[in-house]
């Protein structure tokens, strides 16, 4: 199964993690 | 028989109905591709439409009774396991699909089937929550990720799907009234009220003292305090609308009827994601926010000035822990269900099967937080064909029967989980819902 996320976020958004990373709940995902 | 076996020569000589038969499929092929040629689909205007025809692997996989194995697959999975047998049959599914028994809620013998331990709990405190603006939703490996220009959604590199196909596309009516109702996502002034079994609160009331005034930057009283507000508002005789106010009059003082302490408690977790996440509220109120930060909704799905849209697609392999949780402080204000396919959506399928995300069944939960539009997609697959929403009862997925077009969605609209919020409001790593077997 898989969970797709559409978000709006300010242009300064970034993401901290990649593709083919492995993540678990409540890990840190991006931040403004 | 076995001397005429033995005795009786073999000619071979060739038949002719072969080749006749070869001319004939060789002549049907001919017609056929002379007429796909010909075959030009036009609209009324004469303008000609392309049908996709889509990729051949679509076909021989929608072939496949998808759907029935997937339910199949859920009842095996739910005839109940004798007690001796729980521990060797889940270590071995845990060897064979990477699961971490370490962290589960309960021994094994507590699980009577497989169903059962696929939607297993965590031991709380297995997994700390990060304070970042968002964080991940799920277990498991991250697909893609990147920002969403055009309303194309990347799947994979050089293969994109529409936001609208994902999101479902508003019903006109449905943007007429939002328009209607947040003509320029003006801000309500402190008039509003919050309707709290039967006892209306004005936000001014709610929000502590300078909640009424809209001003950006001004103070904002931590969460405790509003939540004090509140209850100590709920012993005050609160402001009411007009109607009840008349009566007020002429009765002297209302009698303050004090909101049982659930609806407090949710009042003040509301109000708290007002103040504290700046989450707006139904119609848009969102203080200590410029204006043109505040917005009353959020179906319109193309980003403001200085903001853009991203997205980012998380894959749950078998053995990972199959619940998700919210990825940050957002309302959930309505759901649309997609009855769609149920292909694999493994890495492998993503790379491969173009638009797999809208063709698969999934449901869209569509709402705010404190940057405008928020969207999350949990999408099935084969093995995991049930969805479930905590705060959706009504909500069945992979159900039998008549498959509705490709695209069409039935919707429902959480406005009565929160007056004050008009929504579903979910805190940070708050559980939402997982999926199932079959």
């Amino acid at each position: 199964s898989t969970i797709v996320l559409v978000f709006e976020a300010p242009d300064d958004f970034e993401f901290t993690v990649r593709a083919g990373q492995k993540v678990k709940v409540g890990q840190k995902m991006g931040d403004v | 028989i076995i001397a005429s076996w033995n005795e009786t020569p073999i000619k071979w000589y060739p038949l002719p109905i072969a080749v006749g038969a070869l001319l004939l499929v060789a002549i049907q092929y001919r017609k056929k591709v002379r007429q796909a040629q010909k075959e030009v689909h036009v609209d009324e205007h004469g303008i000609e439409v392309v049908k996709l025809k889509g990729p051949w692997h679509v076909h021989v996989l929608g072939a496949l009774p998808l759907r029935n194995l997937s339910r199949l697959w859920g009842y095996v999975n739910s005839f109940e396991l004798p007690v001796w047998f729980r521990p060797y049959g889940f270590k071995f599914y845990a060897f064979a699909f990477g699961c971490n028994l370490d962290e589960i809620e309960q021994d094994l013998t507590a699980y009577r089937s497989l169903g059962e331990f696929f939607y297993r709990k965590l031991k709380p405190g297995v997994r700390p929550v990060d304070d970042a603006v968002l964080v991940s939703p799920a277990d498991g490996t991250i697909l893609h990720l990147g920002t969403i220009t055009d309303s194309k959604v990347e799947q994979v590199k050089g293969i994109t799907y529409s936001l609208d196909a994902l999101l479902g596309v508003d019903r006109p009516s449905t943007v007429k009234a939002i328009v209607e109702h947040n003509p320029d996502m003006e801000v309500v002034d402190d008039q509003e009220f919050a309707n709290v079994n039967g006892i209306e609160y004005t936000l001014g009331q709610l929000l502590g003292g300078n909640g009424g005034n809209s001003s950006p930057g001004s103070a904002t009283p931590s969460p405790s305090a509003s939540s004090d507000r509140v209850s100590s508002l709920a012993s005050s005789p609160p402001m009411s609308s007009s109607t009840s106010a008349k009566k007020n009059e002429d009765e002297g003082d209302a009698s303050v009827v004090e909101p049982n302490a659930s609806i407090q408690d949710t009042l003040a977790r509301d109000v708290s994601l007002v103040k504290q996440v700046g989450i707006s509220t139904a119609k848009g109120f969102a203080p200590g926010k410029p204006k043109h930060e505040r917005r009353g909704s959020s179906y319109i799905k193309n980003a403001r000035p200085g903001h853009s849209l991203f997205f980012s697609v998380i894959y749950l392999a078998p053995g990972d822990y199959h619940r998700f949780h919210s990825p940050t402080a957002w309302v959930v204000e309505k759901r649309r269900h997609f009855v769609g396919e149920l292909f694999s959506v493994s890495p492998w399928m993503a790379k491969r099967l173009e638009g797999l995300f809208v063709l698969n069944e999934r449901v869209s939960l569509l709402g705010r937080w404190r940057y405008g539009f928020f969207g999350m997609v949990p999408v099935g697959a084969t093995n995991v064909g049930s969805i479930v929403v905590n705060f959706d009862q009504n909500l069945r997925t992979n159900v039998r029967g008549r498959k509705p077009p490709p695209g069409t969605y039935n919707e429902a609209v959480y406005s009565s989980a929160s007056k004050l919020l008009n929504g579903q409001p979910l805190t940070h790593a708050q559980e939402m819902g997982g999926f199932k077997l079959g």
